[in-house]
């Protein structure tokens, strides 16, 4: 019968990466911790790399989601504004130009990662990727 | 007797998000 049970559904959960303390290396080979990552660090990081491109990325909304502990967030994409909705976790950091690591509930991103955290406003700028080579 | 212990570590580009899709909406 137990073969028979599905297993429950594990919880979403944020990849270890953000986890202060985390070991984060960037493309010089320098090592950081999660928590001490500058603006600067990913530009410089984007500059080094040959594929990636560092792009800006708007939030123009932030939505409540009917899922429980999700937000659907809007941001205008890279130099078109793309408009993109992206769903993710209420507590998902994103890492804001000149500002750091943002969230839709900040509280809950210390509480479990404990990390140092902003909150996500409307009209902050992130920093998002793209490919150099992208058409 | 402290056994090492390896540490991970991650990648820069792995913390930021590839927005830029051609399914934009």
């Amino acid at each position: 019968s137990l073969l028979a049970t599905p297993p429950p559904p594990s919880a979403p959960s944020l990849p270890p990466y953000f986890t202060k303390g985390s070991i984060i290396q960037l493309a010089d080979g320098e090592l950081k911790r999660v928590e001490d990552l500058k603006t600067e660090d990913f530009i410089q990081s984007a500059e080094i790399s040959s594929e990636l491109k560092i792009d800006s990325s708007t939030v123009e909304r932030i939505d409540s989601s009917h899922t429980p502990h999700f937000a659907i967030i809007q941001f205008a994409v890279g130099e078109h504004r793309s408009q993109v909705s992206v769903e993710v976790l209420v507590e998902y950091p994103f890492f804001v130009f000149g500002q750091g690591w943002s969230s839709c509930c900040p509280d809950r991103t210390t509480q479990l990662l404990e990390l140092p955290c902003a909150k996500l406003s409307v009209g902050d700028v992130c920093i998002s990727l793209t490919l150099k080579n992208l058409k | 007797n402290v056994e090492p212990r390896s540490v991970p570590v991650f990648p820069w580009h792995s913390l930021v998000p590839f927005l830029e899709t051609s399914q934009s909406n």
